[in-house]
């Protein structure tokens, strides 16, 4: 832990506050109620006692702004920076400031910052906590989405807190050691299940043990490109094959993209979007990077699939006709990317229009002028152009078997 | 990840405005040769991925960036 230069603390055990206004994203009993969370999580390992007030002066003053709000830092739209907060002194010190551009949630999800967990953070700065390079403390710099649920202080910021204010006076309800080192324990899950964060559902589809990269019948759920990389999905683990190291780099799913459930049945980029879509059953989610777009999962009816659609094979996109191939059993679909529409005529049968794939498409992806069909253990390279097969390979042909 | 290819000229700003923030890095103008500068901002490079236990290379390489990317506090990490 660390603390400011001087160490500057609050001189008195009651410390009041005051929530100037409120972001539109929550209710604002919501808010109300991360705020005090987060207070009392610092108040039960001190002596500090806080007391909310509604008007006048507060030693901390909480507020939601944009851009320029009138101190030595302005805010930098959504993303960057979320929040800031000053060291306990006269005036603007204590004072907690909360990025109105973030969106702002109650719950730990991926499409918004959970308030209480920021505004507990920020509360650490009001009280004289400076960062911590203690990776899982709370006042670590970084915002790292966790469960809140019974939410324990990290043994770090206790220390550093107890170094300012001392111990509680009365013996406390609960420990105040730690009870895990967030460090080493794995992300717990989605404190609420949301849309966004169908990870509790059984994948069946998902392997116990990761394949042999060079296993002869390795079979593929879903690939895309992302970024010049290639990622091939099975189960909850990804292949990346990457430009930038010599080596097959083995990941999983959560590992990019913690609230996404595994066993992807389908998945594309949009390279000119920095975009990649997910399809999971009948839902399919939009990612750039680590981001996933907000709003997702959508149904996939939305794209222009009848109800009788329950889930898709695979996918891909012609970067050149901004296209998107979409292949459900024997037949494909055409998505046109520009209009978001799906394509009269369609579906199609496969065989028809892509001569020498008389199969269904478990995966696909676009790469160097050639889409990549795989059915079961083997790959089949086609022309883009002329839709005609070039050449048949084994799945694993990009694992340098 | 990689950063998106289109964003990668801007990574050069991102990061010198990221250790101006964060770092206390403070652009030396009067400075003839920019090499000064280069130097100045890899060691505050250093000091960053010192901080978050990243391999300490002085380079703003993927995963140097992707850490500067996160979201986060907007209370610096050292002060002057």
């Amino acid at each position: 832990y660390s603390t400011f230069p001087q160490n500057p603390r609050w001189k008195k055990e009651d410390v009041t506050y005051r929530i100037l206004n409120y972001t539109p994203d929550m209710l604002q009993a919501d808010v109300d109620e991360a705020i005090a969370k987060a207070f009392q999580l610092w108040s039960s390992v001190t002596p500090l006692r806080f007391n909310r007030l509604y008007s006048g002066d507060a030693d901390i003053m909480i507020s939601f702004a944009s851009g320029f709000h009138g101190d030595f830092y302005s805010f930098d739209g959504p993303g960057g920076t979320l929040a800031h907060a000053y060291p306990p002194s006269r005036g603007i010190g204590g004072d907690a400031h909360f990025d109105e551009d973030e969106n702002w949630t109650k719950f730990t999800t991926y499409s918004g910052y959970n308030l209480f967990l920021v505004a507990a953070h920020e509360l650490g700065h009001s009280l004289g906590l400076g960062h911590s390079n203690v990776f899982g403390a709370l006042m670590y710099p970084i915002y790292m989405a966790k469960d809140t649920r019974n939410y324990r202080l990290h043994q770090d910021d206790i220390n550093g807190i107890q170094a300012l204010y001392g111990p509680p006076r009365e013996s406390p309800a609960f420990p105040t050691k730690a009870f895990l080192p967030q460090e080493t324990t794995e992300m717990p899950p989605m404190e609420e299940p949301t849309q966004m964060s169908p990870r509790e559902e059984p994948t069946e589809m998902a392997p116990t043990k990761r394949p042999e990269d060079c296993d002869p019948h390795l079979t593929f759920d879903a690939i895309t490109t992302l970024r010049g990389e290639i990622l091939f999905f099975k189960g909850s683990y990804v292949w990346r094959k990457s430009p930038y190291f010599s080596q097959i780099e083995h990941d999983t799913i959560s590992t990019f993209w913690p609230s996404l459930a595994a066993g992807f049945d389908a998945a594309y980029e949009i390279d000119k979007k920095d975009r990649v879509i997910f399809f999971k059953d009948n839902q399919y989610w939009a990612v750039s990077g680590y981001r996933i777009e907000p709003g997702f999962p959508k149904p996939i009816q939305n794209l222009g699939f009848p109800r009788t659609v329950k889930k898709i094979d695979a996918a891909v996109h012609d970067q050149n006709t901004k296209k998107t191939y979409i292949f459900v059993g024997n037949k494909y679909w055409s998505f046109d990317e520009n209009t978001q529409s799906m394509e009269r005529g369609y579906p199609r049968k496969i065989a028809a229009d892509f001569q020498g794939i008389g199969h269904t498409v478990d995966a696909a992806f676009q790469k160097n002028g050639h889409f990549y069909f795989f059915h079961g253990s083997n790959q089949y390279e086609v022309d883009i152009k002329n839709k005609k097969l070039v050449r048949k390979m084994k799945s694993n042909s990009w694992f340098d078997c | 990840l990689p950063v998106a290819p289109e964003t990668e000229n801007e990574d050069m700003h991102f990061a010198q405005k990221y250790l101006e923030n964060f770092y206390d890095f403070k652009e030396d103008k009067s400075s003839l040769f920019k090499s000064t500068n280069l130097a100045h901002m890899a060691d505050k490079i250093r000091e960053m991925q010192a901080f978050f236990g990243l391999e300490v290379t002085g380079e703003l390489n993927r995963k140097t960036m992707d850490m500067m990317k996160q979201p986060r506090c907007g209370i610096p990490d050292v002060r002057s």
